[in-house]
């Protein structure tokens, strides 16, 4: 079985501009193994 | 070992209850050595996947990526009545075990598995069967959420298989190397995802400006999405931010899916499809794998705008069972020869709120069969 999941997340004006950088970040790596409950990703004021 | 004195003495008894005649001697051979040829094929099997996997996960650190390659097998597949096997598979999962088994034989489903045994809630003989406690849940406290509020967590136990932001016409997820299926197929047409035509570039950042502090002004989960917007998944583009992440569980993981965030869930789609196995390999050998799969898509809004999940069953775990609606049942028997049949769609009450959860809560588990 398989989850998908699909989010909005918070993006700097850096990226509205056209740079690639974006506020949301992954804290995961493909092939990673992960539980409930632990961070896909975080984001910054 | 003990199952197997068991197996022996109870034949020994069998044959010297029959008189101990030759033809009865000869059959007390045939339960045993059907059930070793069973056991023997079984450990083949996953030793062989073992292997399998482990070649994939070496191939991974070399930082291979494998190409999508249609294969007989996978055609096979598609001629196979899946979800009368599934639901097979779940009627024999289902039986109940004697008591004295039940350690025994989840003891060996953790082992082949690797599920840790010490998180069941429930002392082992306490699951009446192996679809009972393939659904365990776990101890209090097993699994803690990560309470930074600027963060998302996992809604499932589970590795990894791909993720990023969605950029490009259509806003497609790319199953493996050379194919690639789009979100819209995934969720559904009727899906609120954000889209811009691509006409609209220009004006998309003063209009997200404007729906930031429109949004200000509004508590986000009261947004209401009576009014969804038309567009064409073809030429439309996704909205700057848009992100996903596909985890895969194997069968030995947590099978309960939690919440990734607060959210509202505004919409659930059932979509009643195949079942083929969504395996590694089978992501590598069948098209539109996670498009073509019976799966629940739960739609709603988060502090930061859209969010859905969709749980996408398998041929070994083919129905998904939601704690927010019960009375939801998957994995039926079809009434239509056709696969591409119109998903079931709810709209969660009241209007425009939905169903409210706590990060971390739980939300549906995956069943046997």
């Amino acid at each position: 079985s398989t989850v998908v999941l699909v989010f909005q997340a918070p993006i700097s004006k850096s990226v509205e501009l056209g740079n690639s950088s974006s506020e949301f970040e992954f804290s995961i790596k493909r092939g990673d193994r992960i539980r409930v409950g632990e961070a896909l990703g975080r984001w910054h004021d | 070992t003990s199952f197997f004195k068991k197996l022996q003495t109870t034949t020994r008894a069998r044959t010297s209850f029959n008189g101990g005649t030759g033809p009865s001697r000869g059959d007390s051979f045939l339960v045993p050595g059907a059930t070793a040829a069973t056991l023997l094929m079984l450990g083949v099997l996953h030793a062989r996947r073992l292997y399998d996997d482990k070649k994939v996960e070496e191939a991974r650190e070399k930082g291979i990526e494998f190409e999508f390659q249609p294969d007989v097998k996978a055609s096979f597949l598609r001629l196979l009545p899946l979800r009368s096997i599934s639901r097979c598979w779940g009627f024999l999962t289902g039986v109940e075990l004697p008591v004295w088994l039940r350690p025994y034989a989840y003891r060996a489903w953790a082992r082949a598995f690797h599920s840790n045994l010490e998180e069941a809630a429930l002392p082992l003989d306490e699951y009446a069967s192996l679809r009972h406690f393939f659904v365990r849940s776990l101890k209090e406290g097993s699994r803690p959420i990560d309470s930074d509020p600027r963060c998302l967590v996992s809604p499932v136990d589970g590795t990894i298989l791909r993720f990023g932001e969605l950029k490009g016409a259509g806003a497609m997820i790319e199953q493996v190397k050379g194919f690639s299926y789009s979100v819209s197929s995934l969720l559904g047409a009727s899906s609120c995802l954000p889209m811009i035509a691509q006409g609209d570039m220009q004006e998309e950042v003063s209009e997200q400006e404007s729906t930031v502090k429109e949004k200000s002004k509004k508590s986000w989960w009261s947004i209401s999405l009576a009014s969804p917007k038309v567009w064409d998944p073809v030429s439309a583009r996704p909205m700057k931010g848009l992100f996903y992440c596909v985890i895969y569980l194997k069968p030995g993981d947590y099978h309960r899916i939690h919440s990734p965030a607060d959210w509202s869930i505004l919409v659930r789609r059932h979509f009643s499809g195949r079942l083929f196995p969504v395996n590694e390999r089978a992501a590598r050998t069948i098209k539109n794998l996670y498009v073509e799969n019976e799966r629940v898509v739960l739609e709603g809004l988060w502090q930061e705008g859209f969010m859905a999940m969709a749980a996408v069953g398998a041929t070994n775990i083919g129905s998904i069972e939601l704690s927010i609606e019960p009375e939801l049942q998957t994995n039926r028997p079809r009434k239509k020869l056709l696969p591409s049949e119109p998903p079931e769609e709810r709209l969660y009450e009241p209007e425009g709120v939905g169903m409210m959860l706590k990060k971390g809560d739980e939300v549906a588990a995956f069943n046997m069969g």
